[in-house]
């Protein structure tokens, strides 16, 4: 499903350079469940917005379901994104601050799914009791603890049934009981064929994948 | 220096209670290091808010260095925050976002510090390289890791050197390496004779304290 080729990734701020990724290489076979580790700063969050095409490499190919999106419009690549993949931000606050739980889970059926607003409604309710939030469905994000922040990002990113998982440190806030809860999800997922990336840096969150790719500096040891 | 009596926090939604904490109980002495744990939604950042004189109790006193807090007008409440306290926010956003790394952490210098202009430069550039982040100064916080970012927040937290440090899951986005890092900073500090309440789900993080309070359901068990 997912081949990098020498995945290249330069910051620049005015004239300084931050190098982040040199020359990343790997492939992800459709239906694994890996997880990336690596210290803070090792590169994982701006490898995982390359996978989730939210973000250009410098230089290099990624190739997503054979397709080499390096080459692709902004416009092609939303498409993908809204598609293909549900992604969960390492900052959870990306959820929209006015809005409900209900309607942040929401949001991503809005664009062109063929359900009616009943059967949205019905499956964002659903996904928001499978990670434990019924009780929390009309709270606006600040009326919310930081874990149940971070499980509403988790259900916006399923409730499309997406092909691809990618996952930034789902798990940061949560407890060790939720943080199970959380990954049973996924190897629920994962079963029915859904391809999973889970960036963690907790040794108990990537044993329950088959295999880890670690980062430092960048590369991948 | 901590005494809290029966505290209840019951948050108002319109029509809707939602009870946060039940009658909690307990002190901390000068210079302990404790950490509060429970689950997801059990009460710990209100709890700390309370703790952090950011947040009224719906009911029960707060004594602090023998001050009953809850009896004094927001500007007050101000001035102790602003003296005493450093708190590290579970949702490490609140950082300003335009502004670098080094000037988010002169911000606490900026009120009523005795300090010239140059002596809080230096203190804000010695409590970053503290937490390994000297090669950042100047980034913005988009510009930053999720863990860098939280690192800015914790410096920032320390460098008006409170005597009251509250931490809400200052780890919940570092390696283990830096997370060891940021523990070893809160000991040192904690043997110079500031007191620490940490929240956190990691018991190894947890193992580093005194003691350990833990709730349940907005109750202390
Ligand atoms: N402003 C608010 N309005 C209504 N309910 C709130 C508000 N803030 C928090 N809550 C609720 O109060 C309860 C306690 O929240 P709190 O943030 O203290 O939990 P927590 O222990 O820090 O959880 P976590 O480990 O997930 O960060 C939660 O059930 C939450 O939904
Ligand atoms: N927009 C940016 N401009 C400049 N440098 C950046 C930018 N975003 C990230 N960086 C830098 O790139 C490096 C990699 O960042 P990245 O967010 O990928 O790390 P990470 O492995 O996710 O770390 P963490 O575990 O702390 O979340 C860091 O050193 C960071 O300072
Ligand atoms: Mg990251
Ligand atoms: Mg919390």
């Amino acid at each position: 499903l997912i081949s990098l080729e020498n995945i290249t990734k330069i910051y620049r701020m005015g004239e300084v350079e931050i190098p982040a990724l040199h020359g990343v290489t790997f492939h992800i076979d459709t239906g694994e469940l890996v997880a990336i580790m690596g210290s803070s700063g090792s590169g994982k969050s701006t490898l995982l917005s390359i996978l989730g095409c939210l973000d250009r490499p410098t230089s290099g190919r990624y190739l997503l379901d054979d397709q080499d999106v390096t080459m692709l419009s902004g416009d092609a690549l939303a498409r993908i994104r809204n598609r293909k993949i549900g992604f969960v931000f390492q900052n959870f606050n990306l959820l929209l601050a006015r809005t409900s739980a209900l309607e942040n889970v929401e949001l991503p059926l809005l664009y062109g799914s063929r359900l009616s607003n009943r059967e949205k409604r019905d499956r964002a309710v659903s996904v928001l009791r499978r990670v434990g939030l019924e009780e929390r469905l009309r709270h606006h994000p600040s009326q919310l603890s930081g874990g149940q922040q971070q499980r509403v990002a988790i259900a916006r990113a399923l409730v499309n049934r997406p092909a691809l998982i990618l996952a930034d440190e789902p798990t940061g806030n949560l407890d060790t009981k939720s943080s199970r809860e959380i990954m049973a999800i996924f190897k629920e997922l994962n079963a029915e064929g859904i391809t999973i990336a889970v960036v963690t840096h907790e040794e108990d969150i990537a044993r329950y994948a088959q295999r880890v790719i670690t980062l430092r500096d960048g590369e991948v040891v």
